[in-house]
């Protein structure tokens, strides 16, 4: 199947995001 | 009753496997055994996607700060971070260690690299390890089999790639059952 696959820039974005406060 | 699986929440980005934070502290003086670590390992939380990880790891102490004897393990949510677990009976483990200074940054990118599954080995990968020591610290990444040279070998290029070490860092590949017969884990 699938992966999902982030990289580690993505990640960090992510940090910031709304949601994962 | 098994309780529900943990999901992704709604316009949250699912990760390919679910993870669990432990935490583990040796008491001072105490000797180490399999009775006593299985109680003195502290399961901080489990989750599913991006954002739940970063709404954990965002209030957790940086491993650089922490003092004493202590570890946190980032394991695949149902894999306990212990030899004994049908996960990782057969398994062993990459093991590199760090000059002081450079736990926090490290262990942030492995566990990046987990999370976004870097390591392309499959469902090899089990967990990983940061060890809070008094001269150096160290770093751990589990999977299921030792014997699987061509997986270990990816794993092993894939910690140089992402952890960013000098070249001359010494990493060490330790089957489970050779720690279990010198009852050693380092």
């Amino acid at each position: 199947g699938t992966r999902i696959i982030y990289d580690r820039a993505f990640l960090m974005q992510m940090r910031n995001s709304p949601h994962a406060k | 009753s098994p309780r529900p699986i943990l999901k992704a929440g709604p316009g949250e980005h699912p990760l390919q496997f679910n993870y669990s934070i432990w935490f583990s502290r040796r008491s001072p003086g105490k000797q180490q055994n399999s009775t006593n670590y299985e109680q003195n390992i502290k399961l901080v939380g489990t989750f599913a996607s991006v954002e739940q990880f970063w709404r954990f790891y965002s209030h957790m102490v940086r491993p650089g700060d922490l003092s004493g004897h202590s570890d946190f393990h980032l394991f695949k949510e149902g894999i306990k971070p212990m030899w004994e677990d049908e996960a990782n009976k057969d398994g062993g483990k990459w093991i590199v260690r760090l000059r002081k200074g450079l736990a926090s940054r490290c262990w942030e990118n492995l566990i990046l690299a987990m999370l976004g599954e870097q390591f392309m080995v499959g469902e090899e990968i089990c967990g990983a390890v940061i060890s809070i020591r008094f001269q150096e610290d160290i770093v751990s990444v589990w999977n299921k089999t030792a014997s699987d040279h061509a997986t270990t070998t990816r794993i092993r290029d894939t910690l140089r790639r992402v952890l960013n070490l000098p070249p001359n860092t010494i990493m060490e590949y330790k089957a489970h059952q050779d720690s279990l017969k010198d009852n050693s884990s380092f």
